[in-house]
């Protein structure tokens, strides 16, 4: 049974693109087929897994790709064509729900899906959080993300509303966090206290080799796999497949 | 002479907010009349300089509001509202040049006025980057941030060949400088290299004070004036004022 995830958060550099990149490697290392569908034009994730590729996109009938070195993870990459797409998309009736189609094709195929989404709310993650089953949201500790968040919950639910969406959350992930700053422990109380569970327990620290490992094509897992910043998407992903499977 | 400054980047999270706010606030303290216009539906700006106001934008004709403690500094606070009047621009045949018209009052009004921009290059940065006289680009020494400096420049110039944009590049500001990696350095002197004096020489570290300030809707000038990131602010306005009158 194929679960869609859809990572998605409007507030920008909130660690979307990382989180995609680093679950979905260490849910192939679990033995789940897993693909990564770019859905944003800044192509980030593409960059990463598929570096050769620098065109087309799903929306244009972009085929699974193999990512090298990491058996059992595929992507399908984005280019900022995807800026055309979704321009082109507007002008369709069923425009909202693009994704949707052209993922059902591979429902059945993989075990997971996720989607990495542009910091905004249009229709490009509008069509994320329509063909997705479940919303992942990584949320950094800061006042701007914070902020943020009731607006993206209240997108969401409008769109379970008005629009079928079926997306449940399957949590929120606090990343970027700052064991140094007595304000993050504050605001994680928080936001345990208002959404209990949904908040994973493992939280990401601020570790400078998950910002490295993009720039030499890697996951964490496989550029320096016994890191800080690798140790905690490990945990991340076994308390995430662990919500997947309630 | 009124000067139209666009803060923009597509990346997510590079500083765009956190320098408009107080590259404003030091340059009312130089004496400078200075407005901020919120072009961003995620109204982060709106949330510290006029916390009070969550409606409107000015492309639905709200007028500029003095902020309370910062003499000299408005702002023209907007609000998620800011996603339909895109939709609504995109209908419009003129809808790219909005901004211009509604800005055309203000010149003669402020000696500086300050567009922040949403982590995107749709029709509100393009607004933003057809109205303004100099674009001020905020960008860490991070592998993704620097990935999109192409895609953004190679989209400026775009504008001002197909839509008769007179923006000038005013400077790269390095935001969010880790001085513990050396990897910074090292995006330091290519960046350096390959834009010359372009680049600030001031950089703005990374200082928690200028993450908590928005919770207390203060700039750092009047939450911890003395803080690294605001002394670094404050070089880094000397430097862009000084670049304004060349
Ligand atoms: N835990 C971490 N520790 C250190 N750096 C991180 C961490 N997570 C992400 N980063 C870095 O912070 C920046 C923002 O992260 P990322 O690009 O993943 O966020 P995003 O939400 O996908 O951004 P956008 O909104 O632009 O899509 C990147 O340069 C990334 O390498
Ligand atoms: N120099 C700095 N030191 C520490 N934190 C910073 C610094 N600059 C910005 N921040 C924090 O980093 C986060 C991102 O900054 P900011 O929101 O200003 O970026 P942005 O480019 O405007 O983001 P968006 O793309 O969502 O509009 C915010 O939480 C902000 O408080
Ligand atoms: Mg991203
Ligand atoms: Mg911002």
């Amino acid at each position: 049974m194929t679960r869609i995830i859809a990572v998605s958060n409007q507030k920008g550099g909130v660690g979307k693109t990382t989180s995609v990149i680093n679950l979905a490697a260490f849910c192939a290392l679990a033995g789940r087929k897993t693909l990564v569908v770019d859905n944003d034009p800044q192509a980030n994730a593409s960059s990463v897994l598929a570096p050769e590729i620098t065109s087309g996109s799903i929306y244009r009938g972009m085929k699974p790709v193999a990512v090298e070195g990491e058996p059992g993870l595929w992507v399908i990459p984005s280019s900022a064509s995807l800026i055309d797409d979704e321009r082109e998309l507007t002008r369709q009736p069923q425009g909202r729900y693009a994704l949707s189609a052209a993922l059902e094709p591979y429902r059945g195929q993989f075990d997971l899906i996720f989607l990495d989404c542009p910091p905004n709310l249009t229709l490009l993650p509008t069509n994320a959080l329509l063909a997705a089953d479940d919303l992942l949201l990584p949320l950094p500790c800061e006042y701007f993300a914070m902020e943020g968040l009731g607006q993206l919950l209240a997108y969401v639910e409008d769109l379970r509303i008005t629009a079928g969406s079926k997306i449940q959350l399957a949590g929120i992930l606090l990343t970027l966090f700052d064991r140094d700053n007595p304000r993050s422990f504050e605001v994680d109380a928080d936001l345990r206290e208002h959404f209990g569970e949904r908040v994973f327990s493992t939280r990401i620290p601020r570790d400078r080799r998950l910002a490295a490992a993009p720039s030499h094509a890697r996951s964490i897992l496989t550029y320096d796999p016994l890191s800080p910043g690798s140790i905690a998407y490990a945990s991340a992903t076994k308390e995430f497949l662990r919500v997947l499977n309630r």
